[in-house]
Order: structure tokens, then sequence, then C-alpha cells
């Protein structure tokens, strides 16, 4: 892998090659083990039944493939430079973090090694510090008003705690001071 | 609060630049914010207290009301020929608890869409856009899921009748989940192995009439219920129903694909994944709603952590906001990342379907297996890491994630039934596997058949590298 070698940081076609690696070690190894499933006699259902964690875990290279190849391409087609600076950001998280994900399977036939590894994982931790100023206004990008988002907690204006008083207020359990029934099984127990 | 103004004072971006990047297009930005602001301005379509503090019947009742309403203020609030408008404004009035016309609008018109001919659709799509009837689509069964090849509901054509006579010949072959069949549709569209001539082709949908019109009561032959409270969607009523040989015209079954003629002869598609479609089109329309949930819990999940103060970095330089601490950074922005990054792949995966689509109508079929595969891939990761993101962001808000006023458990209970509903996850992997294991036999004999698309070329690249 190219990861963390003299190719800039920001350079993502090193990961992207990784994971396409590892997507197509995979894929190639789950057919080859079909493959010799079948030649050792077993039926094609039965050797696919055999080796599906395998091919599981191809198919989830395969879509960190797409996923990550999709983002890169709609953040190069973003025209405003602030936000394709943020975007960019973003994507370097989501990919670094990503390889962090295929650590073992990139470590696994030493198509990366711990350094790379290390490097990825460092890159990670550079870009949540970088991505910390922005973080507010990015959600805020989401562009969900208050009634959409349904949450006293994520409130666009801030006030939490007093809101929260509010909502627990309205907790029809709060229409009596005191429950009839609930206080005549714990009150009778309290007696006894 | 001046906590959090002082973090939109922070920002090196223009927030708009950024939300019409993910709304595609400022047009589409500013219509989200009118429309919000015409729900704003109509109390009549809010909700009396918090949905939270009602029974499972009160929610019910209280999104019955609501739709009733969504559709009244419709056009004056929304452009009827955009179909995200309509359902953004239904989303603002409902909430994330579903409502009874949830299927209908999201599956049932694309199914009627893409599975009825030209003639059932000038009978059925008007009146299904105008609601005279709320229909569903009901395929899963008590003992089977994903795998449609043994459902057990059988259509079998009676010739001398011209009719169908549907059936659930076991306990375990009873329809079982379809949203919204318990209590509120009077139509449905059923998936059942087709049987003609003393063959069975395999499953093939079915429009049938399951109420009465007027008196919205059973109609006899058939056996409807709710299957009872579940871990989300209070306000969807999940179905469950069974088939004692009911009968139906040979009109019933959608025959833009496959059709059986009058005297029993079987016709089938010109691909045999066709029947799919309405299946495919959600798959790839959960990845885009899964980055709305996590792009949810995200926003909760961040804005709480500057509210929040707790425990000091530099001891006696006083209490911190949470997320200055790296630990709650690392929570929260790879799901944010992801969130964007599901945002992107739902909206290729639509316009690959759009695309795919099309080129079916011109009778080309050859990217449709590329479609399902991604569409497969890409709605299991999408869903799993989605439940997984929204864990997080509730777990990063402490104990107050717990609570409902969180929002956080409702968005989570919503996004995980994903994982599960049109495909349970594992299955889907393994159908992208299918797909693979094609590819690695190419490879293995020198090369692709047929053209490739983009996402699968890396497969034959040569060189030093590979």
């Amino acid at each position: 892998s190219r990861i963390g070698t003299n190719v800039p940081a920001e350079d993502f076609e090193p990961i992207h090659e990784s994971f396409e690696h590892v997507a197509r070690r995979l894929t190639l190894e789950a057919f080859e083990k079909t493959e010799n499933l079948k030649k050792q006699g077993l039926t094609t259902e039965i050797a696919l039944n055999n080796s599906a964690v395998d091919w599981r875990r191809a198919s989830h290279a395969f879509t960190r493939v797409a996923l990550a190849r999709i983002f890169g391409t709609r953040v190069q087609q973003c025209e405003d430079r602030g936000t394709q600076q943020v975007l960019n950001d973003i994507l370097k998280l989501y990919l670094y973090y990503e390889v962090g994900e295929a650590a073992a399977e990139l470590l696994e036939d030493g198509f990366a090694d711990g350094q790379q590894i290390k490097f990825a994982k460092q890159q990670v931790l550079d870009t949540l510090g970088k991505i910390r100023p922005n973080a507010i206004s990015i959600v805020d990008a989401f562009d969900f008003n208050d009634r959409e988002l349904n949450s006293v907690l994520g409130r666009r204006d801030g006030h939490v705690y007093e809101n929260m008083l509010e909502w627990a207020k309205k907790s029809p359990l709060n229409k009596q001071e005191v429950m009839p029934f609930h206080h005549q099984y714990l009150g009778k127990m309290m007696e006894e | 609060n001046p906590e959090i103004t002082e973090e939109r004072l922070k920002a090196t971006f223009n927030t708009d630049y950024l939300s019409a990047k993910l709304w595609n297009g400022y047009d589409k930005l500013k219509r989200r914010r009118e429309i919000a602001q015409y729900v704003e301005d109509h109390p009549e379509l809010h909700d009396p207290y918090p949905t939270d503090f009602m029974e499972r019947e009160q929610k019910l009742e209280n999104a019955s009301r609501k739709v009733l309403l969504w559709m009244e203020h419709m056009e004056k609030a929304v452009d009827l020929s955009d179909q995200q408008e309509g359902l953004y404004f239904g989303t603002l009035i409902t909430g994330i608890d579903g409502h009874p016309l949830g299927i209908h609008l999201i599956m049932t018109i694309p199914a009627l869409m893409n599975n009825a001919d030209e003639e059932q659709l000038d009978e059925w799509l008007p009146k299904a856009f105008s609601r005279e009837f709320v229909a569903t689509y009901s395929q899963t069964e008590l003992g089977h899921g994903t795998n449609l090849s043994k459902l057990e509901t059988t259509a079998t054509y009676d010739p001398k009748t011209q009719e169908w006579i549907l059936d659930t010949p076991t306990v375990t072959a009873t329809k079982w989940w379809p949203g919204n069949l318990g209590k509120s549709a009077n139509y449905t569209i059923v998936m059942a192995q087709l049987i003609t001539q003393g063959k069975n082709h395999g499953a093939h949908p079915f429009f049938i009439q399951v109420r009465d019109e007027k008196t919205h009561k059973v109609l006899p032959g058939l056996t409807i219920g709710d299957i009872g409270p579940k871990f989300g969607m209070h306000a969807t009523d999940n179905g469950f129903m069974q088939l004692h040989k009911y009968r139906v015209p040979r009109r019933a079954m959608l025959m833009r694909n496959a059709k059986v003629l009058p005297d029993g002869t079987y016709v089938p598609p010109i691909h045999p994944k066709l029947g799919y479609s309405s299946m495919i089109f959600v798959r790839s329309a959960v990845v885009a709603l899964m980055s709305q949930f996590l792009s949810t819990a995200c926003v909760v999940g961040t804005r709480y952590s500057v509210i929040r103060r707790q425990g000091e970095i530099t001891p006696g330089a006083g209490e911190v906001k949470i997320l200055d601490y790296q630990t709650q950074q690392y929570r929260i922005f790879p799901h944010i990342a992801r969130a964007i990054a599901f945002r992107f792949g739902g909206i290729f995966l639509l316009d690959m379907y759009q695309r795919v689509m099309g080129q079916i109508k011109q009778g080309n079929t050859e990217a449709l297996a590329d479609l399902h595969a991604v569409a497969s891939g890409m709605k299991a990761v999408a869903t799993f890491q989605t439940a997984l993101g929204i864990e997080q962001c509730r777990m990063a808000c402490g104990g107050h994630g717990f609570s409902l006023a969180s929002g956080l458990p409702q968005v989570y209970s919503v996004a995980v039934g994903g994982c599960t509903y049109e495909g349970e996850n594992m299955v889907l992997l393994l159908q992208l596997a299918r797909y693979l294991r094609k590819r690695a036999a190419e490879m293995k004999s020198g090369g692709p058949k047929e053209a490739l698309t983009p996402l699968v070329e890396f497969f034959f690249k040569t060189g030093p590298r590979f």
C-alpha cells in the first residue's frame, strides 16, 4: 500500500487503491475457497455455505470501495472552496477511519504494515482536531429544523436544560401528586 | 445560548453552501425551509402534546388525524409535481413513528408504476395518487422473509373462471409485517407463487382489495389483524393476513413484466429480477434515509456536547465543553462522515435506479444486476453502521441520551429496523457475494464478458500494483 509513504496525506488515491486491493483479494480468496471445496467433492451450494463468512467479508469490502469512491467524487465536484475544504476534512476522516476498520484485512497479506496503520490512525486524530471548530456548523448544515429533529437535547437554540424540565412536566405521571393505586400498594407495604 | 453561538461564530465556511450541497441545490434548500415554515405557521398540524407521552392507540389516531390534514394542506404547501416536497411536508407533520399512508406512498405507488401494465396503471394509479384507497405491500410471511423463492402463499390460475385463487396454505404462510395492513389499508400488493397450467413460475405481484371501500370491513375469505407492539414505528399498524382460497380476477396480477393469458399461458418477463424492482428501489432509498437518521443523531450528539460542560482538561481551568475531549470527537465525528457518505451513496443509487429503469423500458436489462448488487451491499452496510452510529451518539449524551427527550431512542428504533426490513443484511451481503463470485470467475477466465460499471472496473486492473 502507498498509504503513509511519500504521498501527501491529502492524496486519497492510495486509500482507494488499498480498499480495492482488499475487496479484490477477499473476493478471490473466497472464490478459491469455494472452488477448492467443490474440488473436494462438495456441491456448489454446500461449498458456498461453507465459505459464506469469507464472502460476507468480501461484500463488505466491496461496499467500502463503492462508498469511498462515490464520496470522493462528490467532494471533487464541489465548486465552493470553503465548502470543499470542510468536505475534504470530513472525507479524510471517513477514509482514514475506514483504513482503521480495515486494518486487519490490510495487514493480513502484508499489503500494509503496522507503521502505515499507525499513520492512518494518527490522521484520524489530527482530523478530529481540525473538524472540531466547524463541528456545530457542519451539523447545522444538515438543515434539520427542531420539529424534524424532535429532540430537546439537540435544539438549535441550545436551551437544553430548561426545556428538559418543561418536557418532563408534561409526563402524565405528573398530573397527580399522589397516584392512588400506586400508593395504595406501596403505602400498605410501608405500613406493614 | 451563548455556548452554541460561540461555536457558530468559529465556522470557516458558509453553512448554506454545504446545506445546498447536501440537499441538491439552493432551490431545494429554500423550498425545505419554506415548507417547514408553513408547518410552523399552522398549529393544527402540530401534536397536542409530545407523542412520546401517548399510548399506541392514541399515536395511531393522532397519526390518522395528521395524515388527513397533511393531504388537505398539500396543495397550498408543496409543488405537487415534486414527490420529495410532499414527503418532506408529511415527515414534518407525522414525525418519525410512521403513519397510515407510509407504505402506500413510498412503496405501493412505485411498485404499481414498475409492475402494472398501461391499462392497469390507467385504472389504479390515479386512484392511488388521489388516495381513493390506502394500499400496502404484502410480501414477508411468518415463516419466510427475504427468500422470495420459498414464499408459501400461492396464486393458482383457474382458466374456467379466469380467476386467481390466492391461498396461504399453512400458518407459516401468513403474511406478516406489511406496514399499515393491520388496520389502515384496504388494498394490497401480494407476492405469491404463480401457478398456472400445473407449473409454479415463482413469486409474482398481485394487486387485491382486502377491505370494503365504504365500511372498511375485512372481505370474506380473508383474516386480517395487527401483529402487536414493536421496537419502534409505533404509529404504523403492521398487519398479518391469511388468504383462504380467495378469488380475484385474472387482471389482479400485475402484468407489466410477466403475464398470464386468459387460457393460462404464462409469458415470462424479459429479465427474471424485474419483479424485484420495487424492492431494489426501496433498498436504494433506504441508504439516503439512513443518512438522515444518522445525521439527526449526530446533530443531537454534537449540539449537546457543546452545551454540556463536565470535568477539566487542565486542572483549575474550569469545566470544559465535552466536545473538547478527543474521545467525544472520536465518538461522534466519524459518524458525521458516514452520514454524509450515505447521503451521497443514496443519491448515487437513486440516480442509478432511475437510469437503469429507463434502460429497462427500452428493453436493455444489462445494468440491473449491477444495481441489485450495489444496492444490496450498500443497504446492508448503511443500515448496520447507522444503527451503530446512533448508539454512539446516544451514549455521547450520557444519561440524557436514554431519555426520549433526546429523540435518540426513537431514531435508533426506527433506523435499526432497516437492518432487517427489505432484505435482512446478511442475506443482502450474500446476494452481493453472488455477483462478486461471477466477477471473480470472469477475472480468472481472462476478463469481463460485458461492459462494467466504474464501480467494478478495479477488479480487472493490471500492472505491477495489481
